[in-house]
């Protein structure tokens, strides 16, 4: 899910 | 994605188009740090090391590309272009900003989510992007040329730091494990030192207006 990485952001 | 998260990638995306737009309109770039620019390029570069291991979305591959290929085309106009170039204002921006990197990848290589090379070189991107608005705000206070900083880029940029701060706020209470230290911490002395850049625009931008009024 998005929430298991933590890089999802930019 | 939350709204904040978004509207946060798209005034910082706003953010960089418009100074190339600008710098490609007007073919000038005097009062921009040729420093900062290159510093905000290896963030890019060393923070998207990712695109070639990892898929998230779409969106966030085209944002990565275009964040890249925005900040790599400023500061080709600005090293390489012939009229851009002779715009720049070589002699007033001579912050030392190599000594910047050395201090932040000592930084990453101590302080980093896991001992790994893409690990490091994206916490090495995120400290780099603090401090990264260094060398425009002491070319704006040596030379107070407010004319091509124009009010959308620094309205973009603050924009673009709020939202950001906004949306980890959000993530941290609608998430489970939404913790991310290293990330609020930079993310939050990036956002003092432009709010200290903005200060000085705005007291630059007031004091010309003053100037050009009637007494």
């Amino acid at each position: 899910g998005e929430d298991e990485d933590s890089h999802d952001e930019l | 994605m939350n709204m904040f998260r978004f509207l946060g990638d798209m005034t910082h995306l706003f953010s960089v188009l418009v100074l190339l737009l600008k710098i490609h309109t007007i073919k000038s770039c005097a009062g921009i740090s040729l420093k900062t620019q290159e510093l905000y390029a290896i963030v890019f570069a060393t923070r998207y090391l990712d695109l070639f291991t990892d898929y998230i979305s779409l969106y966030n591959t085209v944002m990565k590309l275009v964040y890249l290929g925005s900040s790599l085309s400023i500061v080709w106009y600005m090293r390489r272009h012939k009229l851009v170039r002779r715009s720049y204002d070589k002699d007033q921006d001579t912050f030392r900003h190599h000594f910047l990197i050395l201090p932040c990848l000592i930084l990453a290589l101590l302080i980093n989510e896991k001992f790994t090379f893409m690990e490091v070189m994206w916490a090495f991107s995120l400290y780099l992007e603090a401090v990264a608005i260094l060398p425009q705000l002491v070319l704006l206070q040596r030379t107070r040329n407010i004319d091509n900083l124009t009010g959308q880029y620094v309205f973009l940029l603050g924009a673009y730091r709020s939202f950001y701060i906004l949306n980890w706020i959000y993530r941290y209470f609608t998430e489970v494990h939404y913790v991310h230290w290293i990330t609020w911490i930079s993310g939050l002395v990036q956002t003092l030192l432009y709010g200290d850049f903005f200060y000085y625009y705005f007291h630059s931008w007031k004091n010309n207006e003053k100037l050009q009024l009637p007494a």
